[in-house]
């Protein structure tokens, strides 16, 4: 069992800081095991340093910034052992759309590479873009949700909450 | 092992059957505020196994069912089902041989969750098993919750280790 | 000091139901005192039924729900009591276009009303194509941040980390 | 009263003087992840009087001065002017017949903070009490930090009245 965690160790460790990397578009990221000399209890340390900035505290990172950071260590955990399904709930909220762009293409290559399936829940239009197919979930009746499936430029007027989808 | 499907009857806001078909690549799920997006999440958690009222934003399990609108009456069970595909064969034996296998939960109002894999009763312990071999589960790293993505960041190192502990 | 909570949670009630039916197209909101006799020790409670739904705790909310019905208590107390400074670091983030422009309806009238100042940080489009003026924050010198007033063309290049400012 | 202007000098990543009008209306800040937007929110809740590191996404006060980059050395002082509008008189004595004020806020590294009004050397709570008067200050729940706008909802009820004692 050791073994085995230290092995992923430098998968999701070299994932990480290769993910951070191109995320960012330079930088560097590293995760080390902290706390106690048996990697079984050790805690898991995250430095992250984008590009151009001194090393900081995580806590010091912008709210974008972490977002995109968390981002790089779920999915080098992915490409260390592929989960099925993979479901983010509007992860893309913090992000100017630069980040919302990069994200959205890591996404595809890890969909193609780890064969991991997404659900990607989202207001953002240019994320909606790069979507292989999309769900509208509806409240027309007030109170009842309905799951319809929609293209992009229904999706754009899903935004009025009350408006009823265009057929 | 692959999740193919997710359907909802009775469960939140879903009063009515809802199937979601979950296929290879990227789909995208979108819609006003309020009506029902993360609702979906919580059913695929709650099918998994989950115990606990707090990760599906309830304060007791009872709450995950239809609690009625100013139209409709509330509900009495809530139950959700995910169809798994096995034709890779990595099921645990019983399922080893089977190409679908389709995992429900169902909760009757004031009544205890009752599980069943492929029509056959079965525990939350052997869904919560099923799924680990999958390497999924109600509380998968890979499941983020809305507001949730900053939160690794921000706990403590020992928190962490869950994600470690997945890609081993 | 008893009279005057009490005068100020009567107003702040008033104004917080008015501006949650306002915001949700609908629905009743309302505050209570609860937990102690003495509204000087009491805590505030707060009870939101969004329209055509039954009513439930506030953590049954969705994410944007939640950040509107903060807005209205927030805005609610501006009404009773105006604070001269009003500073919102993308509380337009959770929000759908249509709630995005519902909000910025809402701030431009406190605005008014209440003569409040307004900064709003924003990635938004629309909230920015609402603003009276743009700052624009960069990083054209990697960790070093310089602010310059924009217009909307140039807020749009904004989206690239590195691109430079077109003049 | 109202708040005119903010200037930073050597606070977080502002480490040239920079200058802020704050006029009325509304006034949209944008710009690319990690630019430095939030670090503006929190030199206004500094030069307030803010004292508490965590608030600051700071584990100790000196964290705030200008830390350097790849290209620049760090500074050894964070210092940000806050400018009110006291036209209409309503600012305590003996500040009352100043048309403008100006509160300092200067932290040397490894030093203490320390504040002056108008020129003069003053304590915190001194300028906590000046912007108390115009109804603002650090912890004013209108200003409302990144991630923040939910959390209302979510606190407990006696985390609430702040918003009722502010109104009063
Ligand atoms: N047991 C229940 N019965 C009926 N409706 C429920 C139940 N539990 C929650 N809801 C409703 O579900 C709604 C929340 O849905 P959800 O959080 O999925 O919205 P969302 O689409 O994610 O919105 P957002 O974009 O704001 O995040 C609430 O308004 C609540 O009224
Ligand atoms: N003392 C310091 N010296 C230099 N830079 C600092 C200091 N403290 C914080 N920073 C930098 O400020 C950056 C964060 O800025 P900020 O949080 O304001 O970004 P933001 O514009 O709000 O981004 P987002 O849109 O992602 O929220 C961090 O990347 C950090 O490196
Ligand atoms: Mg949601
Ligand atoms: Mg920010």
């Amino acid at each position: 069992a050791r073994e085995k965690l230290l092995a992923a160790f430098d998968s999701v460790n070299h994932h990480f800081g290769r993910l951070f990397t191109r995320l960012f578009g330079g930088g560097e990221a590293q995760l080390r095991l902290v706390g106690h000399d048996d990697p079984l209890e050790a805690g898991l340390e995250v430095f992250a340093c984008p590009p151009g900035k001194k090393p900081q505290a995580l806590t010091a990172l912008s709210g974008g910034e972490r977002a995109l950071t968390a981002v790089a260590l779920l999915f080098a955990a992915f490409l260390t052992n592929p989960a099925p399904i993979c479901v983010l709930d509007e992860v893309d909220a913090p992000l100017d759309d630069a980040n919302v762009d990069r994200l959205c293409r890591l996404i595809e290559e890890i969909a193609d590479e780890a064969g991991t399936r997404f659900l990607c829940i989202t207001h953002h239009r240019l994320t909606m873009a790069r979507m292989d197919r999309l769900y509208g979930v509806t409240m027309e009746e007030r109170g009842v949700s309905r799951l319809v499936s929609v293209d992009l430029r229904q999706a754009d007027s899903f935004r009025e909450p009350s408006a009823p989808l265009r057929a | 092992m692959h999740l193919t499907r997710l359907r909802l009857a009775g469960f939140k806001s879903f009063v009515e059957s809802t199937e979601l078909r979950i296929e290879p690549g990227l789909t995208g799920i979108v819609g006003p505020n309020g009506c029902g997006k993360s609702n979906l999440v919580e059913a695929l958690r709650w099918v998994m196994g989950e115990s606990a009222a707090r990760q599906m934003r309830a304060s007791e399990l009872d709450d995950v069912i239809f609690a009625g609108t100013a139209a409709r009456p509330a509900r009495n069970y809530a139950e959700v089902a995910l169809a798994l595909d096995n034709q890779d064969g990595l099921a645990p034996p019983p399922y080893r041989d089977q190409s679908v296998i389709e995992v429900v939960r169902r909760l009757p109002r004031g009544g205890a969750s009752g599980y069943r894999i492929n029509g056959r009763g079965a525990r939350a312990r052997d869904v919560k098993q099923l799924l680990a071999d999958a390497a999924t589960g109600a509380r998968s790293t890979a499941i983020v919750a809305q507001g949730q993505i900053g939160a690794f960041v921000a706990a403590k190192p020992t928190e962490r280790r869950g994600v470690l502990e997945e890609a081993a």
